[in-house]
């Protein structure tokens, strides 16, 4: 990208274009754009060449947030709570993770608090079926709070190592539904203290700037422990991260590349960076 | 808000008897900074704002309009012009069953939709739809789709997910047909529309059954990404209309007008919520002034 050798106009237009395109959003393009824009005019930056390489670095920056590396063995059970909005993936990205700690010989279970939309339950049944792990439900039309916390008892009662709570999806703009999950997070308080131990929002690679309204009221709500990104095996960029991670310092622990058990990465924040141009 | 930015904008320009080119300019980039901040994709806000300049430059301004209201209007009647058009209403004529194809990427909406609008024919056009699960591949989509089937005391075909999509929907119009139902709507599974092998099973349904309407159903909150989906889905199947979902929440919606540009297709339906009920017609007008901010 970016073709020519000197910088104008036309190759700072060009690169507005390129992050824009690439769901960077507004308020982060603007920022880039600045800092690029302050460096040429110190010198720092004479040619499209070093352009390239400080942009890189500027998002390197803003997406690389030091994260303690979350680890499973501080409690058991430990207790995993995915939320986000509608479709994004997070029950197909519980069954990843609960693959990639079954493969780890970790114990695992699954809770179906997802009792509100048609066959929720049905799907995490199959998936935990095909993982080869465990699952905890009870009837559609239960309350997710009641289930969430017979789940965890029950998880620490037979000494699983990790739990996964799938929670239904919901707008961040429904005030009620973000008091169920915020319910739900009171309740296993009650069994777990220190649960759950993290709280997962995902996100869609090809949503827009909504995704910044999506992790600012999550996080308000309950407090957002790590970020996973789905869907990045599409043409979407995924480049709202950039944005979230840099306004909220969530670290991102996973990306979501495909429909298939296996199909989970951990982030990678370079490989990002450079699958953005 | 954009009205507040343009009049701003506009504060030193008083007395003018007509817009000039620099007031447009500057103008515009204020528009340009709303529509990218609602997600409409780069290339489609360029192209827009080349329309705007040409019919704003040189127009008098309306004695009842002050500049900035004057180029808010332009603005606003351009894009209710872009993204309106004929009337909207799904074509169910020609031949009996009329047979509706619902297509779009993973976790869109599709399968909530087709029940929603199975709800819409029966009770609001007095129809007799007959819903089909042709999404053999998610766990749990037939179920999916049968329990909402249910909720709403409309027929499901009989799938399992060992047939194959094309047979399902062939052999579901054909037990339409034979049953007397006059609407077959056709859950397919979610897809990438860079998945050629995907894609071509799509082809293969509407070769087999001849869709009166082949709706792609898009997240209200998809970013400049919405282009290429729409564009490749509209290339291999010259869909018929578009059904927004997810309207009901904060996002500004600009994936409307990128789809609508790059497809002249038209948006018939918006999702507005989970329930079955939550299904409105596309109104322009509104979703115009959420673009706007
Ligand atoms: N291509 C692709 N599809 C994905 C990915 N992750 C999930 N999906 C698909 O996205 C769709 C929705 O996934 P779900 O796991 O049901 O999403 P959800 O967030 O649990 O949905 P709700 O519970 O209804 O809110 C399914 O078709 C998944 O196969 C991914 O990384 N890539
Ligand atoms: N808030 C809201 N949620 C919606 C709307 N339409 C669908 N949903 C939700 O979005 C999620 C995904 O819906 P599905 O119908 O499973 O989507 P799909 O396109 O069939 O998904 P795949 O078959 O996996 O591609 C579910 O949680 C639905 O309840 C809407 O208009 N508003
Ligand atoms: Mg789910
Ligand atoms: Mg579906």
């Amino acid at each position: 990208f970016l073709g020519k050798k000197q910088i104008d106009e036309e190759v700072l237009e060009e690169l507005e274009e390129i992050l824009i395109m690439a769901d960077l959003g507004v308020k982060a393009t603007q920022e880039l754009i600045q800092t690029i824009t302050k460096k040429v005019s110190h010198k720092e930056i004479n040619n499209v060449e070093e352009l390239k390489k400080v942009l890189k670095e500027e998002i390197f920056k803003m997406i690389s947030i030091n994260r303690p590396d979350f680890d499973i063995e501080r409690q058991r059970p430990f207790v995993v709570m995915m939320v986000g909005v509608n479709g994004v993936g997070k029950t197909t990205t519980i069954a990843k993770l609960a693959k990639y700690y079954y493969d780890q010989g970790k114990k695992v279970l699954l809770v179906a608090a997802d009792t509100f939309r048609a066959a929720a339950i049905e799907q995490l049944q199959a998936w935990a079926q095909r993982v080869g792990v465990d699952i905890y439900s009870q009837q559609s039309g239960a309350d997710p709070a009641a289930v969430a916390f017979d789940g965890v008892q029950l998880a620490k009662n037979k000494g699983y190592d990790i739990v996964f709570i799938d929670t239904a999806g919901r707008l961040h703009t429904k005030i009620n539904l973000m008091e169920e999950l915020k319910k739900i997070k009171r309740v296993i308080q009650k069994i777990v203290p220190a649960a759950p131990h993290e709280i997962f929002l995902v996100l869609d690679a090809t949503t827009g700037q909504n995704a910044t309204s999506q992790t600012k009221l999550f996080n308000e709500a309950l407090g957002i422990t790590g970020i996973i990104m789905t869907k990045l095996d599409g043409t979407a960029k995924g480049g709202i991260l950039v944005s979230v991670a840099h306004e909220f310092r969530i670290p991102i622990h996973f990306i979501g590349i495909g429909e298939k058990m296996d199909d989970l990465k951990p982030f990678d924040p370079e490989a990002f960076v450079e699958a953005l141009f | 808000n954009l009205s507040d930015k343009l009049a701003s904008v506009f504060k030193k320009l008083k007395g003018k008897g007509h817009l000039t080119e620099d007031d447009i300019n500057k103008a515009l980039k204020e528009v340009k900074l709303a529509l990218l901040e609602a997600d409409v994709n780069y290339k489609v806000v360029k192209d827009f704002l080349n329309r705007v300049k040409e019919k704003a430059v040189g127009q008098e301004v309306l004695k009842s309009l002050t500049p900035a209201q004057q180029v808010i209007k332009i603005v606003r009647d351009e894009l209710v012009n872009l993204m309106g058009g004929t009337t909207p209403e799904l074509n169910l004529k020609g031949k009996v069953p009329a047979v509706l194809m619902l297509v779009g990427l993973q976790g869109s909406g599709k399968t909530t939709t087709c029940a929603k609008l199975a709800k819409f024919l029966k009770s609001k056009r007095g129809r007799h739809p007959f819903l089909v699960p042709a999404d053999v591949y998610r766990p749990a989509a037939i179920e999916q789709l049968q329990k909402l089937g249910e909720q709403i005391k409309v027929p499901v075909y009989h799938s399992s997910p060992e047939d194959n999509p094309v047979e399902i929907c062939f052999q579901a119009v054909n037990e339409a047909r034979q049953k007397g139902y006059d609407a077959v709507i056709l859950d397919t599974a979610g897809r990438l529309h860079i998945d050629e092998k995907m894609m071509e099973e799509l082809k293969q349904i509407k070769a087999r059954v001849y869709p009166q309407e082949i709706l792609l159903v898009a997240d209200a909150m998809t970013g400049q990404d919405a282009v290429n989906v729409a564009k490749n889905f509209n290339k291999a199947l010259d869909i018929t209309g578009i059904i927004l979902t997810k309207m009901e929440g904060d996002a500004r919606g600009g994936a409307a007008l990128s789809i609508k540009a790059v497809t002249q297709k038209p948006i018939k339906f918006i999702g507005v919520g989970e329930k079955l009920d939550a299904l409105d017609v596309f109104h322009p007008d509104r979703i115009a002034s959420r673009i706007l901010g």
